[in-house]
């Protein structure tokens, strides 16, 4: 089982666009895929369909695990949505498990235990992270292999790198494994000049860990979240199906070479 | 002096562009407006050019503020920045405050603190606020006598205002003045079905507390970050310009009014 972070310290630059997609495309390759929910947002919850807050979530989870008497179980919050997807659902709550968690004792390997406890069997687990620094956010890093990075090219989230690389090493303290797959490009355009420089200095920072698949802007993308889908099952014939189909192809060829 | 935070739980959504040209908008009206970075990834205080991290920071004035022998004094971390505009610059270290605040005694109201004993005379203070629920956006929300939430007409910014509304009541339980002034959107495309529906959705909810003044998509706006300007400074002649100073004057007459 390979557990994947969708992470960045900007906000709105499409990892929850990116975790639902992604996620899809690998299952459509025959992988068995689980998503969780890591952002008190609840934003890819809510973009699968799920208005109600359910009883079991993330936080209640949490709850269980940071408690003395009981045990958190991820597998009993496994639901499926509208589109197949299996997906562990957020909470508004989930804000407080931040200030619970800030006062426990070795509290950033919760989500780690919780995972490591599950019974069911997936190929990828892909955690969908919030865009602040925080215990919730140092939780999902520290239980995963590797964090994928989607960027704007813009100036702001470029700067916002240098941010994350602290959240990054501050994980990597307690799983020495942790790496970066590397960056996507979202809503790229070629035509815009700032585009092609910000895409220019990732590359000459980051090099090769610069995925060359492209995601362009596509009003699909919101339609398929608007109607609770990924945009495989929304609109198959959209650019935005062909930009995440072609991301999970090089996805899984870098996963084979780590 | 009126304080007003610019927050909203969806990431991306403008709240620091907001923040730099609303802020230059009023100082070119007349009035003298002090900057608060309260976001630890620091985009309000990179997009003024300010590179370097500097010694007095928010960060640094929360640590004496919360440290037993000092006190935090806001008035010696006032920066005057390339374009002319008073910030209180940001720290990446300030993502730490949000562990230290959460363990302290009364944490809610250190900034409120820290802004009622400074000496400088403005007439409004401009918070920018991180887009994830915690400390730091509390302290903001408790401190401010108004809040401004940038939004863009999409699915997932609208279905983030009710996680919003959880912080809003949470900080109005310390402040109980503490008023939403209104809503703006950003990057609003009237050409766009979705975009039509979402802005017919809110102005449903919360009448006339939408503002009527709607800010374009505008590369200009990103391209003055890089330069590290406001608009007025970097592109006078822009839509960027004129829909950020229209802004300024809704929101001043507004002000009037409450
Ligand atoms: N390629 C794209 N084309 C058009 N719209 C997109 C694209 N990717 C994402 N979006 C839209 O941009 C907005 C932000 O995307 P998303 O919510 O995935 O970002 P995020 O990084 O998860 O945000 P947050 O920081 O709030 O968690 C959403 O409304 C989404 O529908
Ligand atoms: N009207 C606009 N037209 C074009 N680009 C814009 C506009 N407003 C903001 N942007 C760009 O969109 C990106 C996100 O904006 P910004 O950083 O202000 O959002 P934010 O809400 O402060 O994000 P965060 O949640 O990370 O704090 C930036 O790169 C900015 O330059
Ligand atoms: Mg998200
Ligand atoms: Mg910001």
């Amino acid at each position: 089982m390979i557990i994947v972070s969708i992470a960045g310290q900007k906000g709105g630059t499409g990892k929850t666009t990116t975790a639902t997609n992604l996620a899809a495309a690998i299952v459509n390759d025959g992988n068995k895929v689980l998503l969780i929910d890591a952002d008190p947002q609840a934003s890819l919850t809510l973009s699968l369909g799920i208005q109600q807050e359910r009883e079991r979530t993330l936080y209640s989870e949490y709850l269980r695990e940071v408690s003395i008497e009981e045990d958190g179980d991820l597998d009993r919050a496994i639901v499926i949505t509208k589109s197949g997807l299996h997906l562990i659902p957020s909470s508004t709550a989930l804000a407080q498990t931040e200030q619970k968690l800030m006062c426990e004792y070795e509290s950033e390997t919760k989500l780690q235990r919780m995972i490591h406890k599950m019974k069911s069997n997936y190929d990828f687990v892909i955690i969908d992270c919030p865009p602040s620094p925080g215990m919730l956010l140092t939780n999902a890093l520290v239980a995963s292999d590797y964090i994928l990075i989607p960027l704007q090219a813009e100036y702001l989230p470029l700067k916002s790198i240098s941010g994350f690389m602290h959240c990054f090493e501050e994980a990597k303290s307690f799983n020495g494994s942790l790496d970066i797959i590397g960056f996507v490009f979202i809503k790229y355009d070629r035509r815009i000049v700032m585009s092609r420089n910000v895409l220019a200095e990732i590359e000459n920072i980051f090099g090769d860990k610069v995925f060359s698949t492209r995601i362009r802007s596509n009003i699909q993308l919101s339609r398929a979240q608007e109607a609770g889908l990924d945009i495989f099952k929304y609109d198959p014939t959209s650019h935005g199906a062909s930009d995440y189909g072609e991301l999970a192809m090089e996805f899984l060829s870098r996963i084979k070479k780590m």
